[in-house]
């Protein structure tokens, strides 16, 4: 079989306006903002403790209203990614 | 020119002494010392006032070896989102791999601990993001850690090399590395050095893996210490240079630090040929701060060499730089490094030229080869894509395909030069085939754009497949980068080598050349030699007083012109003395003596091979029917009715078709009811209560004859009391089986007990012991009885008489 992909409970967002838009957001809709992601502008890493850690089915409810947000440019639940040490 | 003098350097460190590949201290082993990292030292070069991070499952900061060099702005912890990248411990000590990498770049020199560093005056840190969840944002933000502090990031994992995967950076991972190299450094661009993978063993192939396959990162193998292909390495034609890494048992390996403060001489895989390029990158940029993230790529292709790494496939390409999809450019050379660099002149603007998809669908036929072509004028008319001098080129395909593994491509640049884009894997069987996936190649680098190129696909089944599905090439795009000038000054591209290596004091900075003008040996060409020549010269003359110098030689010649030859009295191990040519010729890999250079030539083989005296051939394992004798270090064939055998010819443990393995021996098969018997070497009747038997006697029956029962281990007409008879699936016989605790006799069935011993009762097909309960009162009596306790085997001595006699 394929390997299935695992979705975690954390996001990527991207939103225009700074970090005080992109923590306006994750408190509106229950996030917890863990900041720009790296040194990638207008980026964020947002997470949702109560979504279940890691999932084969990619989460909606709440997520989808976030996507809805008109200040959210693009937005992605994090696949868990098989890395291996060499 | 500089000679490099090993006893010019020395350190204290106490694993110095084994890192053969930067020195070469035992004059009668083998010098594999053409990464000339020890040269560049001595040139003054040591990564002072470079930055390097190590991305991976954390770095002991606290290791003695690296604490002097750790740099904690170069560090982060992505995963526990702090600034201690120390790793999580374990027992299994599964998180070393960070700490070993970070030591082959920075470990200190000359403080007594384990190894010195390639760039041991660098700055050092640790991204830790391997030991948890990894995802793109983690991927992302561990590429982006101070992007205008850290020159250099290593690393050392991706996605699985299982021979199946296909798989690369996310969105935002690529989005990074754009933003490294574009940002980073300060405009001049991040620097990533990446391992190019391990999945030799499964068939894998680089260009899977998105990450060795971008055009940002430095994608390095390794070879091994007789610059053999090792057995985890990944071939690819994005694969830019080697380093020497581990191989084979009998090749000697690496040594670095290890987690708790420890050293280790058991790193392998090409997780250790990625820093050791991040660390002689370190020691180009010291000498040259201003390079940028193509200046290194381009340095790269331009100093590494083939030297005596073994590869089918080394070719020269349309630029004249031999290259090849096992090693790249070839074995990276620090020295070479650190002087070009110091002279570099910054190449001109990277130019893009996408060219126009290719829509047109096309079947891909089993076994049939389609070709399919484009020509480009490299975006002749846009002067801001204009690629005359290609540096990597990308070709973007998506094909859909029932079973990917079975695909191969190639690309063949209009100056003829073949890539293999894809190679055959075996155990990809998905039918996934491939979504826009960009497969990269470096091996036309320096060659002219313009054009034909030719994309050829081949399907060659592994395996029986559907012929009604076949494969289908549905869009592909030819997307090239390079210059629209000659990146090179023309007057440095006719220097050869030796010129190149050219160096003079006002070349090095006024304090370093004060340091190391000591050190360095200037050797004036012509002059001539008078002094005393070595005795294995004869009277033939020499240039200089040591075997190495000799003109002729009295006996045998030793090496070749790339590595240096000498003379020698008699051909030393691995070698054969050719009387007729007077040199010592290579035996075939594994022999130590040998009578000619075939494989099949052998007459004593190296440690771990084994000779086969019929074929004359030294092998790691000795083939089905022989066993290893470790004593002559022979295959030795075991006894005739062996299939396989263990230190001696008749210690059998396989037997051959129509043998059967009696202790070690393997004796002709009898027919049912018969044994063989050894002493007389026939086959004789079993007992009569036997089915089948080792011997002659009723005690040695293996199975009972039918109508007979197995008892104890004794074939019997009847179970004896207190057993019952049982029919067991698969035996020719009954076996008597005991009927439980404290029944004297039970029915056929075994669940019911019919009589039983003195001091228990018979209740409900059980013996209950004849003794009550002291606490059995009517509250507890009725809970008993509502729980119906007494009806359950397993409660029944749970004081069911007791309450019973009580009503």
């Amino acid at each position: 079989p394929n390997p299935r992909t695992i979705y975690s409970n954390h996001w990527a967002v991207r939103v225009s306006g700074g970090p005080e838009v992109a923590a306006e957001l994750a408190g509106k809709y229950g996030y917890l903002n863990l900041g720009q992601i790296g040194n990638l502008e207008n980026y964020y890493h947002f997470h949702h403790s109560k979504t279940i850690k890691r999932s084969t089915r990619s989460s909606r409810g709440i997520h989808n209203f976030l996507i809805m947000d008109p200040k959210v440019e693009w937005m992605q639940q994090q696949e868990v990614k098989k890395r291996v040490k060499r | 020119h500089v000679r490099t003098d090993p006893s010019l350097m020395h350190f204290n460190d106490p694993i110095w002494s084994n890192m053969w590949y930067l020195h070469c201290a035992d004059k009668s082993s083998r010098c594999r010392t053409e990464m000339n990292v020890m040269a560049a030292w001595q040139r003054g070069y040591t990564g002072k006032n470079v930055v390097i991070s190590i991305l991976d499952d954390g770095v002991e900061k606290s290791h003695p070896d690296l604490i002097q060099n750790y740099d904690q702005l170069a560090s982060y912890d992505v995963n526990g989102d702090d600034y201690d990248p120390t790793p999580r411990y374990d027992v299994s000590n599964e998180n070393k791999h960070g700490t070993r990498c970070a030591g082959e770049v920075a470990a200190s020199a000359n403080n007594s601990y384990c190894i010195v560093g390639i760039a041991y005056n660098a700055r050092i840190g640790g991204i830790r993001m391997l030991d948890g969840d990894v995802t793109d944002v983690v991927e992302a933000k561990s590429l982006g850690i101070r992007p205008d502090y850290i020159d250099i990031y290593s690393a050392s994992w991706g996605p699985d090399d299982d021979g199946k995967t296909v798989d690369g950076p996310g969105p935002l991972t690529r989005k990074a590395f754009e933003d490294g190299i574009k940002k980073g450094r300060k405009g001049l661009g991040s620097i990533f050095v990446w391992a190019s993978g391990n999945g030799g063993r499964e068939g894998d192939y680089c260009s899977c893996d998105g990450y060795t396959n971008s055009i940002y990162t430095i994608s390095i193998s390794s070879a091994t210490e007789n610059g053999y292909k090792p057995w985890y390495l990944e071939e690819c034609p994005s694969t830019l240079a080697t380093t020497y890494s581990s191989g084979a048992f009998y090749e000697r390996k690496i040594v670095t630090t290890d987690i708790r403060q420890r050293c280790t001489d058991d790193h392998t895989g090409t997780s250790v040929s990625a820093p050791m390029v991040a660390g002689i990158i370190a020691l180009a940029l010291e000498a040259n701060q201003q390079l940028n993230w193509r200046d290194v790529q381009h340095l790269l292709v331009k100093t590494s060499r083939s030297v005596h790494l073994r590869a089918p496939d080394w070719r020269t390409n349309g630029a004249g730089r031999k290259v090849s999809h096992l090693y790249g450019f070839g074995l990276v050379d620090a020295e070479a490094m650190v002087v070009e660099a110091k002279k570099w002149k910054t190449v001109p603007v990277q130019h893009t030229c996408v060219g126009a998809s290719d829509k047109r669908p096309r079947f891909i036929r089993a076994n049939q080869l389609i070709r399919t072509s484009s020509h480009t004028k490299a975006c002749a008319d846009n002067n801001g894509q204009y690629v005359a001098y290609l540096e990597h080129v990308v070709v973007r395909v998506t094909i859909s395909h029932p079973r990917r593994g079975d695909l191969q491509i190639f690309l063949i640049s209009p100056s003829g030069t073949k890539s293999q884009l894809l190679g055959r894997r075996t155990f990809d069987y998905l039918n996934e085939g491939f979504k826009n996936w960009e497969f990269m190649t470096v091996h036309c680098w320096g060659e002219k754009a313009e054009g034909e190129w030719v994309l050829e696909i081949q399907d060659m089944p592994s395996q029986l497949r559907n012929p009604e599905i076949q494969g289908k090439l549905k869009e592909w795009t030819l997307i090239l980068y390079g210059t629209a000038e000659h990146p090179y000054n023309p007057v440095s591209v006719q220097h050869s080598r030796s010129r190149m290596l050219d160096i003079s004091a006002t070349d090095l900075e006024p304090s370093k050349a004060a340091l190391f003008q000591s050190h360095l040996e200037f050797i004036d060409e012509e002059e001539e030699y008078s002094g005393l020549c070595h005795p294995e010269c004869g009277d033939r003359g020499c240039d200089g007083p040591g075997p190495e110098h000799c003109l002729k030689c009295v006996h045998y010649s030793l090496g070749n012109e790339k590595i240096g030859r000498k003379c020698v009295t008699t051909c030393p191990s691995g070698f054969m003395s050719d009387a007729a040519t007077r040199r010592c010729r290579h035996c075939y890999r594994g022999c130590d003596t040998c009578f000619g250079r075939g494989h099949n030539q052998c007459s004593a083989c190296k440690k771990g091979f084994y000779l086969q005296l019929d074929t004359s051939t030294c092998t790691l394992i000795c083939p089905a029917g022989y066993y290893a004798d470790e004593h002559q270090k022979r295959c030795i064939k075991c006894h005739q009715n062996c299939k396989k055998c263990i230190g001696f010819p008749d210690k059998c443990v396989l037997c051959r078709d129509g043998f059967s393995l009696l202790g070690s021996l393997c004796v002709p098969e009898c027919e049912q009811a018969t044994f063989y018997n050894t002493a007389l070497m026939r086959c004789e009747k079993c007992h009569a209560t036997c089915h089948s038997c080792t011997g002659p006697g009723k005690e040695q029956c293996t199975q009972c004859a039918k109508d007979f029962h197995l008892h104890e281990w004794r074939c019997v007409p009847a179970c004896s009391q207190g057993f019952y008879s049982e029919d067991v699936p698969g035996l020719p016989h009954k076996v008597c089986r005991r009927c439980e605790e404290n029944c004297l006799s039970c029915e056929a069935t075994g669940k019911n007990c019919v009589r039983c011993k003195d001091g228990y009762s018979l209740l409900s097909g059980s013996c209950v012991t004849n003794n009550t309960c002291n606490n059995a009162d009517e509250v507890f009596c009725n809970m008993v009885k509502s729980s119906k306790l007494c009806e359950r085997k397993l409660f029944i001595q749970f004081c069911c008489r007791t309450c019973l006699l009580a009503g």
